[in-house]
């Protein structure tokens, strides 16, 4: 009858809002209880974050010119139950410091571990040339190192007063 | 500015955004 099939939508539909309610509970005590690392990200552009919605957001490490590669990175690239190792700096951020096919791999490279993968690059700055005897030999040229992090955060929403601060900020 | 991403890792090595950090301003 109307009236059965009525109920039998609303029992689903309140079962679907408790799953819900109970899955945001889950993340945001997940959230509260995990370890606070701070990483270096792309700069936010204002204007994505007034525009109400969310902002894209890019973890993004340029290290020093000749910084090698963190190891163990590139084998695991593309591998989505790979791990990524990261150790604190002096400047209270955490970067990147190796990465790993397991938690117990990844540990060797740093005191803390996430679930993701990471790529690492090195661009030379100036533009390819040939070595002559009075400039400097290929593998002395200025190089930049970035190393991009995959660990599933990538959008960040704010409302319009954070926004603004942002804003400002920027 | 220097702009950083506040993030929690969860004792499942899961990676959740908390915040950004934009030129000393938090944003959670």
């Amino acid at each position: 009858s109307p009236r059965a099939l009525a109920l039998r939508i609303g029992a689903v539909a309140l079962l679907l809002i408790v799953a819900l309610i109970g899955l945001l509970v889950r993340e945001d005590r997940a959230r509260a209880g995990g370890q606070e690392v701070r990483l270096a990200m792309e700069a936010v552009d204002p204007r994505s974050l007034l525009s109400g919605h969310y902002a894209a957001l890019q973890l993004v490490e340029r290290l020093e010119d000749g910084a090698p590669c963190p190891p163990d990175l590139e084998a695991h690239y593309g591998h989505n139950d790979s791990w990524v190792a990261l150790s604190p700096t002096a400047d209270n951020t955490h970067q990147v410091s190796g990465g790993g096919a397991t938690r117990d791999a990844a540990l060797r490279h740093g005191p803390v571990v996430v679930r993701g993968q990471a790529d690492c690059r090195q661009a030379f700055l100036a533009p390819p040339r040939e070595p002559t005897e009075d400039g400097p030999p290929v593998e002395e040229r200025p190089q930049e190192t970035f190393i991009t992090l995959d660990i599933g955060v990538d959008r960040f929403y704010a409302d319009q007063t954070k926004a603004e601060a942002l804003e400002a900020a920027l | 500015p220097p702009a950083f991403a506040i993030v929690s890792i969860g004792q499942d090595g899961r990676a959740r955004l908390r915040g950004v950090e934009v030129g000393g301003i938090r944003a959670d």
